[in-house]
Formats: C-alpha cells, sequence, structure tokens
C-alpha cells in the first residue's frame, strides 16, 4: 500500500532561508 | 506518415516531467509572468497550483531529491516575488493565495497520510507521493499562505478604508430624519462633488467585487468565511472609532442611519450566505453604540437598561458616547452629568482595558483547514496559453 511505504523526511530551510537562495539572482543584480 | 494518436486520460499517471534547466522557464512563465486579469481567467481554478504538484510527482518519481527541492524553493521563492511585486492588486494577492492553499492541499491529500486520504478515490491514491515525505515544506508552505493572507486584509483595507466613515457615517440614505432640511435642489446641483463621495452602496459594492474575486480564484469557502469576517471587523472598528471621536456624529438620527447601514450589511452576508462566519458578531460594538444614540438617557432604570445592553462596548466608549451626545431639536436634551455618573458607577466594576479606540490594525488568526479536490490529476491538460509546451504530460 502507498501509504505503508516508508518515505524519507526532507528537510526543509525556513522561509527566510529560502529568500537567501536567490534564484533569480542575475536578473536581480543591477 | 506520423499520425499523431492522442493518449486516453486512462494511460496518464497524473505527472509533468520537466527537465532541470527549464525550472526557470517554469516558474517564470507560470507565476512571474501569469496575469490573474488576463490569460488566468480562464484557467481552471488553482490549474498553477495543480500544474506545479503534477512536476512535483514527477521529480518525486524519479527519486530526486535535489529536484524535488530546487521546484519548491523557485516555487515559493517566485510566488514571493510576485507579491512583492504586484503586492497591492487585490486580483493578484487572491490568485496566489488561493493557489498557494490548494497546492499546500495537495501536497497533503497526495502525502500518502492516511489522515488526508479518507476521501480520495482509489486513482488518486495511487498519485501519492512515493519516495519523499515532505512535511516540514508543507510546514513553509502554510507559513507562505498566512503572509499572503496579511498581505490580502492589508490590500483590501487600502481599498476600504476611505471608504468607510463616508458610507457607514457621513452619507444619509434615511431622507429627512437628521434634523437637517432636506437638501434635493442642492443635492442636484453639487453632483460633481458627490461624485467622490463613497456611499454604503459603494461600500457593498466593493465587498462583492472582492468575494467575487475570490470565488473565481477558487479560494475555499472556509477561508473566504475569514476574510468577510476581517472585513466586517474593519468596517464595524473604523465607523465606531469614527463615532467616537466625532461630536456630530453622536445623534439620535445618526444611530438610525447606522442601524439601517448595518441592517444592509447583514442583507449582504445573507445574500452570500455567509450568516454564520462571525461577521455579524464584528459589528457588535457598532451596533450597541448606535443602540446607545437611540435609547432614553435619564431615569436610573434607564441606566441599568444601558449597562446591560452595552456589553460589547468598555466603559470608556460609553460615556465617551453619553458626553457626546447632541440633540438635534428641541424635543431632545443633552444627557445629564449626574446620569454619566450613575452609568459610572454601575459599570465600576466591571474588568476591561480603558481602551477608547479600536484596534484598527488587528488581524484574527488565519487557519486553512484541509480542503481535498475531487479533480482526477490524470485528466488534466495544459491550455497552450500558459506557454509550457516544454512540460510532457506522463
Amino acid at each position: 500500500r502507498t501509504s505503508s511505504r516508508p518515505r524519507i523526511l526532507l528537510k526543509a530551510p525556513t522561509l527566510a532561508e529560502m529568500e537567501e537562495m536567490n534564484i533569480f539572482e542575475e536578473e536581480d543584480s543591477p | 506518415h506520423p499520425v499523431n494518436i492522442p493518449r486516453r486520460e486512462k494511460d496518464f499517471q497524473g505527472m509533468l516531467e520537466y527537465k532541470k534547466e527549464d525550472e526557470l522557464k517554469l516558474v517564470k512563465n507560470l507565476i512571474l509572468e501569469l496575469k490573474p486579469r488576463g490569460v488566468a481567467v480562464n484557467l481552471i481554478p488553482g490549474l498553477p497550483a495543480y500544474i506545479l504538484f503534477m512536476c512535483l510527482r514527477h521529480a518525486d518519481y524519479v527519486n530526486d531529491d535535489q529536484k524535488v527541492r530546487t521546484l519548491l524553493t523557485s516555487t515559493i521563492n517566485s510566488i514571493k516575488k510576485i507579491l512583492k511585486k504586484r503586492g497591492d492588486d487585490f486580483e493578484t494577492v487572491s490568485f496566489w493565495l488561493a493557489n498557494t492553499c490548494r497546492f499546500l492541499h495537495c501536497l497533503k491529500q497526495y502525502s500518502g497520510d492516511e489522515a488526508f486520504m479518507k476521501h480520495n478515490t482509489s486513482r488518486q491514491n495511487e498519485h501519492c507521493l512515493s519516495n519523499f515525505d515532505l512535511a516540514e515544506y508543507r510546514q513553509v508552505i502554510s507559513d507562505l499562505a498566512i503572509q499572503i493572507y496579511q498581505q490580502l486584509i492589508k490590500c483590501m483595507e487600502n481599498i476600504l478604508q476611505p471608504m468607510i466613515v463616508s458610507g457607514m457615517l457621513e452619507h444619509e440614505t434615511i431622507q429627512g430624519v437628521s434634523g437637517v432640511k432636506p437638501t434635493g435642489l442642492r443635492k442636484r446641483t453639487s453632483s460633481i462633488a458627490d461624485e467622490g463621495t463613497y456611499t454604503l452602496d459603494s461600500i457593498l459594492r466593493q465587498l462583492s467585487a472582492f468575494h467575487s474575486t475570490m470565488c473565481q480564484h477558487g479560494t475555499d469557502p472556509e477561508l473566504i468565511k475569514q476574510v468577510v469576517k476581517q472585513q466586517f471587523y474593519i468596517i464595524g472598528a473604523v465607523t465606531l472609532n469614527n463615532l467616537l471621536l466625532r461630536k456630530d456624529m453622536c445623534s439620535w438620527s445618526k444611530g438610525m442611519q447606522i442601524r439601517y447601514n448595518v441592517s444592509q450589511l447583514e442583507e449582504w452576508l445573507r445574500d452570500k450566505g455567509l450568516m454564520v462566519c462571525g461577521a455579524k458578531e464584528t459589528l457588535e460594538p457598532l451596533i450597541q453604540a448606535a443602540q446607545l444614540l437611540q435609547v432614553k438617557k435619564k431615569t436610573d432604570e434607564d441606566a441599568e437598561a444601558i449597562c446591560s445592553m452595552c456589553q460589547a462596548l468598555t466603559t470608556a466608549q460609553i460615556v465617551k458616547v453619553l458626553n457626546l451626545y447632541t440633540p438635534v431639536n428641541e424635543f431632545e436634551e443633552r444627557v445629564s452629568v449626574a446620569f454619566i455618573r450613575t452609568i459610572q458607577t454601575r459599570l465600576r466594576d466591571r474588568c476591561e482595558s480603558p481602551q477608547l479606540l479600536m484596534d484598527t490594525k488587528m488581524i484574527y488568526p488565519v487557519t486553512f483547514p484541509f480542503s481535498p479536490s475531487s479533480l482526477a490529476l490524470e485528466t488534466i491538460q495544459i491550455p497552450s496559453s500558459l506557454n509550457l509546451a516544454f512540460l510532457t504530460r506522463v
């Protein structure tokens, strides 16, 4: 069963930490 | 001749395959450059959320944790970015609130956690994530949804705020009760000035516009209820605060006008099927202030009646209204100092803050009750207008 299959917990950064991983760096820099 | 035979829907597994290098293009076309007022009008509600989730399912299916992480990060950052750019546009904020909540519901509905699978079809259960537990990301997305909700409330407040005093207090729809002579002729001649005046009708029309936008975006009904409750709180608080600061608003006839306006707001709630969302209750302090303007304020019995009637007002507010009360004709008189003293004595033992004005910036805590969707992911087709031809249905 799908529900009983063990899954790997993906650790998540916080919202603020995520912002630091700016994916739009090129475009945002002047 | 290659013949393009469309696959049957049951052959699809409700996933969207994409190349890693297309991830930026995906969030650009689907989040950053999508205009809620243009292309998005004809989409099924929550489509961007479903598309993103179907991409996520594929990254999970190929067991690529890095792909899952970067897609989630790009999605969250793109939503934040678009809200930074167009955060004062109600439609944009409402659109992304609805889609962020739908994405959150999908992460739960297809998490594989039995608590969220109760309403799933067996086919939907086959579509659960198979490799990764995204519980921590769900928390981050829920935090994001809270931020967007607060932004929506601010946005809505900016639009409503300038209408409230004019529409709820100043503009008179009941002819002839104010004691001021009807000014039919003057009204006609000053129609240009009147154009800039908001009426109760402007407020009701604005509330309907907010409501229909949220419905169009597929906002959860439970969330709409919370938004409406917050809107009514703001209307009640701003109106009451102005009444407490303006002598010209504290008369018997203003009480009458306010009660009429409140009844119209209630009628709006009834019309939208929102009578049980707690919105009406937020108007209680204003309703009581309006009643206070209309009741007799002379004898000990009157004082007793006022004290038991005005439970939603603080002593400071009751006393202020009584002090400001202004008779509009010769049959009425000012409230005596002795009467106000009697009220103060009676209310002495009340445990409450000495607060006079209501906090118009207060926001009720929001919740996003789980709302699974019956939509079958394998049936979802992507309109060409979204420019996502680089995604492959799997």
